[in-house]
């Protein structure tokens, strides 16, 4: 069973969850 | 008028909406957007990077890699604020119709953190520390580690360990999705967001 592996969350999506980077934030205050 | 458009002897908010994908009220009212964030702090119609982070993080202290990076990205000047003209030359970026190039480019240099003209592991891995202190994640050093060595496989096609700016177009172009946080959606409706320029407009679109 499994040739299937995981997907593995790249480094990139992971570094573009940070709050920092979301500059939505300018018109949500 | 205090602090209308045309009080600030710097901008010409025709020329600013020429060299830009905004209209001149849309200018106008991402004025009323700077005037709100540049007097958060200090009162004085440039935006710290204390008021940047509050703008963001709805806190002033603090230190954070990302934070620093945006804001040299928008400090064209480098001289430690960000000036209105500043402020729409970087947002013009995040325009939903914003050229695609622009957004790579953006991104690319918001990632060299050492402004090599590569992103390299090194970088990758301070980045991704800091998301990971930033939200409470913590992951085994044997996941972190394949996390990075994928997405190397996958970016770093030439395999001399670091993301080159042509690399760097073909990844992202093959995973748009790391495009996200590069649009803001909010500036296709920004004169919506802060109808208040129009109390200080002198033109009609």
């Amino acid at each position: 069973k499994g040739s299937d592996s995981p997907t593995i969350i790249n480094a990139f999506q992971l570094i573009g969850m940070s709050s920092f980077l979301d500059l939505s934030g300018f018109f949500e205050q | 008028r205090q602090n209308s458009p045309r009080t600030c002897q710097y901008v010409d908010l025709a020329r600013l909406a020429h060299d830009s994908p905004f209209s001149v009220n849309e200018v106008e009212a991402l004025y009323e957007l700077f005037k709100k964030l540049s007097c958060s702090i200090i009162d004085d119609m440039l935006i710290h990077k204390e008021e940047l982070r509050l703008a963001l993080f709805q806190a002033p202290y603090g230190e954070n890699i990302f934070l620093d990076r945006v804001f040299d990205l928008f400090d064209e000047k480098k001289n430690g604020v960000i000036e209105f003209e500043e402020f729409i030359h970087a947002l013009s970026v995040f325009h939903p119709n914003a050229p695609i190039e622009e957004k790579i480019d953006f991104a690319f240099r918001l990632y060299d953190l050492r402004q090599t003209g590569f992103i390299e592991r090194e970088e990758v891995q301070q980045m991704v520390a800091t998301i990971l202190m930033e939200s409470d994640m913590t992951l085994s050093d044997e996941l972190l580690n394949l996390i990075i060595d994928k997405t190397f496989a996958d970016a770093d096609s030439d395999k001399d360990g670091k993301i080159s700016k042509a690399e760097w177009k073909a990844y992202v172009l093959k995973h748009p999705s790391l495009l996200k946080n590069m649009t803001l959606p909010y500036l296709k409706d920004v004169t919506t967001a802060f109808p208040s320029f129009i109390f200080n407009t002198e033109v009609e679109d």
